[in-house]
């Protein structure tokens, strides 16, 4: 996947942390320090459907497809997570007992179109 | 988004100002977690476990597993849907006497709702004050409405204590039919022969609290595939 930068228009990886300091959450969550709740932006024009972050072959048989039938039919690629990993938490609950859970396919590593 | 524009969700984002948009992403950011651990505001910590008790319990915890071994072999991992917990749940002292000792553990209605116990152990800290052997009787209990106690069905351990130190006890049934009857409070009666001189249990010292360390497993709703 790609990670955005600048002023990238298509589909990429745009990285945000959240400290659990500065929102005033540290106090109940033990471990980590923070969230990396990264998100997918940019746009799909139909030529990149199916590409980065998915093998080459699918984005190969998506524009066949897009070829084949006409251009206007095909619905619009959407900038998507390709690739998550769960979020490890040391918490306490509301009767100050100590949780560790894995919240799954919280943090987005990598983006691609659909 | 006008009409044929490829239109993509998150560019909003991008349309906004960096502080509107911090904004926005931090409180998606809380929404996100507080939902997925299915609490409906952050918990107010009005009593923080301290460090002692924290670092004692992990190292039990630990010294019960034999090196090298996962947390708990044999057990399936989490499937679709479901989501694993490992919950260290420090005792509450209630009434005690020279002969009992009173315990209460409390677990949130979020943990106690479609909660599959996978394991439970009760970790109690012995100071025995002779050479010998103590007996001692553990009891859970529900409260009555006069007041007092009722053992519950699952009747008594009893434990010949002859040294100090740590002793444990499978509650994950206990918890389980607790968590059923839809309790959130498991409640233990320890007692001693008081002619013997009682061990002690060590409530008092900080990092030899009792705790129940537990594993559990809730399935998280998630959307029924239609076929």
């Amino acid at each position: 996947g790609i990670d955005c930068s600048g002023d990238s228009r298509t589909c990429c990886r745009e990285e945000f942390f959240v400290d659990f300091k500065e929102i005033g959450w540290e106090d109940w969550i033990i471990q980590p320090e923070g969230y990396h709740m990264n998100y997918c932006a940019g746009l799909c024009p139909l030529h990149m459907a199916g590409i980065p972050g998915l093998a080459s072959s699918f984005h190969t048989a998506v524009l066949n497809l897009i070829k084949a039938n006409n251009a206007d039919a095909a619905v619009d690629s959407c900038c998507v997570p390709t690739q998550r990993r769960p979020l490890s938490l040391l918490y306490y609950d509301r009767d100050s007992n100590i949780v560790k859970t894995d919240i799954p396919d919280m943090i987005v590593d990598a983006c691609g179109c659909t | 988004a006008a009409a044929k524009a490829v239109w993509c969700p998150a560019c909003g984002l991008a349309a906004l100002t960096p502080t509107t948009r911090r904004d926005v992403l931090v409180a998606l950011a809380k929404q996100s977690i507080l939902s997925k651990l299915h609490l409906p505001d952050r918990p107010n910590i009005t009593q923080p476990t301290s460090r002692g008790a924290l670092l004692t319990a992990l190292r039990r915890i630990h010294a019960q597993q034999p090196v090298g071994t996962a947390p708990s072999p044999g057990l399936p991992h989490p499937g679709v849907g479901e989501q694993e917990y490992e919950i260290l749940s420090f005792a509450e002292t209630g009434s005690s006497t020279s002969r009992s000792v009173h315990l209460d553990f409390h677990f949130t209605r979020e943990l106690a709702g479609s909660t599959e116990i996978l394991q439970a152990t009760l970790y109690l800290f012995w100071a025995v004050p002779s050479p010998g052997m103590h007996p001692i009787t553990i009891r859970f209990v529900h409260p009555d409405p006069t007041g007092g106690t009722t053992p519950e069905g699952g009747g008594e351990t009893r434990l010949e204590v002859q040294r100090d130190g740590w002793a444990t006890l499978d509650v994950g049934q206990t918890i389980q039919n607790l968590f059923k009857q839809g309790g959130q409070r498991l409640s233990v009666e320890l007692e001693v022969m008081e002619e013997q001189g009682s061990p002690l249990l060590a409530v008092h010292n900080d990092s030899h609290r009792p705790f129940v360390a537990a594993r559990a497993r809730a399935r998280t709703p998630h959307r029924v595939q239609r076929r």
